[in-house]
């Protein structure tokens, strides 16, 4: 089973959208698949109109209001999802460094998935920071954009911290070129000094800007369900073809 | 003098793209203006490539190794700057919910300026709340796309659990619509429904999408310094005149 954080705290760089696409994406391939919302903007949710009052969500499941199964939205047989809900953002401030392992203690239980995905608030605190202390691997969106290199400083220095003091498994294994227009110059820099640092960890395919994948959200669908002949859904499939191929960790 | 948080959880709305340029052209007519980053990814330090190791910064000051004349970076005659540092991401996670009077208590004895804005991060953590706990005001850019009303229940939660506890002073006093694009459909449908429910409080000025202002980022610049002819100039010159005409408060 890998477990893999889709995280950047720089905000706005696609992290919702290929978190919920590549879910979407693996799932079609035949894998099983747990997507976790942790973001209390609930966008992940949103994106899968998946919000669901009679069944519990990750802030239910983490406070203990409900079990794993309760908390669980079927979104078809190989997607599953944990929801998120506007009460999450009360959690952060109820955390201390001495709570760290909420989430890993959480989902010792969890069933056989072969991917539990999460979608990550643009944020280093300490719900993240509990995820991190979970996961085996992070996911990088990096939208090519100015200010996207300096970020990295800080998320490489924040999940290092981690690897020493939380969880020695984590590692960086996938950057992702989000919301990718290959003609401007800004592109072309950040996109050669991100592969001269990650190197091979930086996928081949970027996810291109297509605006398919904005209306696919408004409607509450993924890409797949939208319109499986656009660029985005294209991307997604290639992208989901790349994260299997990578598959060491079990 | 008005004191004011740039906010909003949603990530990548031009939260740092307008506290920088509305500062800018604050000074610009003549008033008084400090600029604070409070965010540790450093984006408005970096856009008038203000760092400079030999004076302090955010962090430094609020951890007491420099004091406030100390730490102050001067940009021009009226425009002052607290720059951030990578650092102050630790001080998220050493604060407990029985420090929010930490920046009150810094800014204390700050000078006479006209107004202080803060360029806050994506997020609703305790140094943000930190932050809400001293400011006046709260100005909140939004980008029409298809997520950022429900992200705006969220910030309204939290900005009203803050003017019962901590700062009954707190008050929404300005929406601007950023990366604005006119012929989309969906803002359209985001512009209605702020106003409608924000009413005057959206400020008439559009801060329209343009990438003069993405360039002017790159050099380190103000987009007033960059190019004083582009529509992002003129925007911001026209934000900054309805500001100025909001003035009540002292
Ligand atoms: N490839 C793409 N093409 C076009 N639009 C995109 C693409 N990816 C994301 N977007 C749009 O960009 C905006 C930001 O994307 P998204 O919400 O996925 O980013 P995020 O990193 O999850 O944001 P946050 O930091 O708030 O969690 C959204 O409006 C989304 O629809
Ligand atoms: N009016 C605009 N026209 C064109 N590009 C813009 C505009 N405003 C912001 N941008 C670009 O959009 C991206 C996001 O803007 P910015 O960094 O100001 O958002 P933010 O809300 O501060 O992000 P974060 O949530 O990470 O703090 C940046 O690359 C910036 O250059
Ligand atoms: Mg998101
Ligand atoms: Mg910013």
């Amino acid at each position: 089973m890998r477990t893999i954080a889709v995280l950047n705290q720089k905000g706005g760089v696609g992290k919702t959208t290929v978190a919920v696409n590549l879910a979407c994406a693996l799932s079609l391939y035949g894998k099983k698949v747990l997507l976790v919302d942790l973001d209390p903007q609930c966008n992940a949710t949103i994106s899968l109109s998946s919000a669901n009052p009679s069944v519990g969500n990750i802030y239910t499941l983490l406070c203990g209001g409900t079990s794993l199964e309760q908390s669980i939205t079927i979104i078809s047989n190989n997607l599953h999802m944990l929801t998120s809900s506007i009460d999450l953002a009360g959690i952060e401030h109820e955390l201390t460094p001495a709570d760290l392992s909420i989430i890993k203690d959480t989902f010792v239980h969890v069933g056989t998935y072969d991917y539990i995905i999460f979608d990550c608030a643009p944020s280093l605190g300490l719900l993240i920071l509990s995820c991190l202390t979970y996961v085996n691997e992070v996911f990088i969106p990096v939208q090519p954009e100015f200010f996207a290199l300096n970020g990295l400083t800080l998320l490489l220095k924040s999940i290092d911290m981690v690897r020493v003091k939380l969880n020695p498994e984590i590692a960086i294994t996938g950057i992702i070129f989000s919301m990718f227009e290959g003609r401007r110059l800004v592109t072309k820099e950040v996109v050669d000094e991100v592969t001269r640092h990650f190197g091979t960890s930086a996928f081949k395919t970027k996810i291109r800007k297509n605006v398919k994948l904005v209306e696919a959200q408004s409607y509450g669908k993924s890409i797949f369900d939208y319109d499986k002949e656009s660029i985005g859904a294209k991307d997604f499939a290639s992208l989901a073809g790349e994260v299997i191929n990578q598959e060491v960790r079990t």
